[in-house]
């Protein structure tokens, strides 16, 4: 959406977990 | 107080401690208003923020990881933080010409509490899918900046590993493995974990093995099994 905010957040959250690198 | 507001006050060059507190302030309006509000703030202060970090990282300050010029430093950095938190932000941060090469600019071993917000935004930048190439521009930038100091391009980020802060370890992998993850090619991935190991990189896992930190194993684990997985690959 264009007034979602959180994006940054989500971005490093996923990337903190290790989600971010999981291979499809 | 309105987005331009804060572009007027940036506008009049404050210096030192007006500068910091401008921006801390500015800070938490980009946190806490809705995105309209960083809307009007937009390119503008963007292009702004950019101009003030260029000029602090210029700046020749002692002692230079303790004056207000690296606590101005920082707080842009967090404010680039905030004003990417949307997706008007993030496309403006990532259309600037400066936006990128700034903040690899800002990677500065001697700031610790600094190199660790700096590091995770851009490992951010790099896994963003839309456009798909901002790794590559992650990247270019560390190179032609390490090449202008005449250094190796991963010095910096194997020097923010060296230090004590388990927190800038485990930021520096994290940048480490989104630069490599979202490389396409095999060959290239193996090529980029080679020099990182031949630089000290594979001395240096061997003490973040032992660190009990589930920021930092989760790092270690991305990265030993993706290392395995090319390497079976190839």
């Amino acid at each position: 959406d264009d007034d979602e905010t959180g994006i940054m957040d989500g971005l490093l959250e996923a990337l903190q977990s290790g989600a971010a690198f999981k291979r499809k | 107080k309105s987005a331009l507001i804060y572009i007027q006050e940036l506008k009049t060059d404050p210096r030192d401690a007006q500068l910091l507190s401008c921006l801390e302030s500015l800070r938490v309006s980009l946190n806490n208003n809705p995105v309209s509000w960083v809307q009007t703030f937009g390119a503008e202060g963007l292009a702004l923020l950019l101009a003030f970090l260029k000029k602090l990282q210029d700046e020749r300050e002692e002692p230079v990881n303790a004056g207000i010029g690296v606590k101005c430093q920082h707080e842009i950095i967090r404010c680039l933080k905030a004003f990417m938190n949307n997706k008007h932000g993030l496309k403006d941060m990532l259309t600037s010409e400066e936006g990128i090469p700034l903040l690899v600019r800002s990677i500065n071993p001697k700031v610790p509490h600094m190199m660790v917000d700096v590091v995770k935004l851009l490992s951010a930048i790099c896994i963003l899918e839309h456009p798909g190439n901002t790794h590559e521009r992650v990247l270019e930038c560390i190179t032609e900046q390490a090449e202008e100091q005449e250094i190796e391009r991963f010095q910096p980020l194997l020097s923010g590993m060296s230090k004590n802060s388990i927190t800038l370890k485990a930021g520096c992998m994290q940048l480490i493995n989104a630069l490599i993850s979202r490389v396409e090619e095999l060959d290239f991935r193996i090529h980029l974990r080679s020099e990182l190991m031949r630089l000290g990189l594979k001395d240096m896992l061997k003490e973040v093995r032992s660190i009990e930190n589930e920021e930092l194993k989760v790092q270690l684990q991305v990265f030993e099994e993706q290392a395995d997985e090319d390497s079976e690959d190839l």
